[in-house]
């Protein structure tokens, strides 16, 4: 399972 | 956060007030290219979405509403209440042609082949190139009015102070999204022929005037 990389950039 | 992103979100916040309140002031979006417009509140929807999913920070949340409603209602004083004043003409950029590629490599380049994570991929490509029918534009008319070449500066400065923010965070997190990084060069790229007439003309107070 490819952890879904948080995007905290906007 | 650091003060590359921080500063880089200031001057795409910048950006956005300049050309809301020029559209707004002057009643008229003359030399504004609908087209980008169009595509900036594409790239805000679909990278945005994780708005209702994923929790980051107040202020990230408070910068994407912005971001959405001033898309938004850019395209409708554009297309809406100041339509009389939209330059068709020289709005002419087929934006199928960046909309397709850009949804053609999200499904082939990205993270995780996820709904959210496609569209986030699709929205960075897209922001890449969604300023090419206003730069168009302004080739075409050979000329822009210092206040949109203002906005053109500050929108082009964002995605440049982000750059330095993934150095930056490179070196300091050992964090990078090799995604981002490449399309956010390739959008900054874009920009540096109109940063040189913007810094050779404009801050000399001549109007930029493109070589016909």
């Amino acid at each position: 399972y490819v952890a879904r990389p948080v995007h905290d950039e906007l | 956060m650091n003060i590359f992103r921080l500063t880089g979100d200031l001057a795409h916040l910048l950006a956005i007030i300049i050309l809301l309140l020029k559209i707004w002031k002057t009643r008229s979006c003359a030399g504004i290219s609908g087209k980008s417009q169009i595509l900036f509140a594409i790239v805000y929807t679909t990278r945005y979405l994780d708005l209702v999913t994923t929790y980051v920070s107040a202020y990230n949340t408070l910068m994407k509403i912005f971001f959405l409603g001033s898309s938004f209602a850019t395209v409708y004083l554009i297309y809406v209440k100041f339509k009389a004043t939209y330059d068709h003409n020289h709005d002419t950029f087929r934006i199928e042609f960046l909309i397709l590629p850009a949804v053609i490599l999200a499904l082939l380049i990205n993270h995780a082949f996820t709904p959210l994570e496609i569209l986030w991929t699709f929205s960075i490509y897209l922001e890449s190139v969604a300023i090419l029918p206003q730069l168009f534009m302004v080739s075409k008319t050979g000329e822009a009015e210092s206040i949109t070449s203002h906005y053109l500066f500050a929108l082009g400065s964002y995605r440049g102070l982000y750059i330095l923010n993934w150095i930056y965070r490179y070196a300091m997190e050992s964090h990078y999204d090799l995604i981002a990084i490449v399309a956010g060069i390739v959008q900054t790229v874009l920009y540096c022929d109109f940063f040189y007439l913007y810094i050779t003309k404009v801050l000399k107070g001549k109007k930029l005037q493109l070589p016909a």
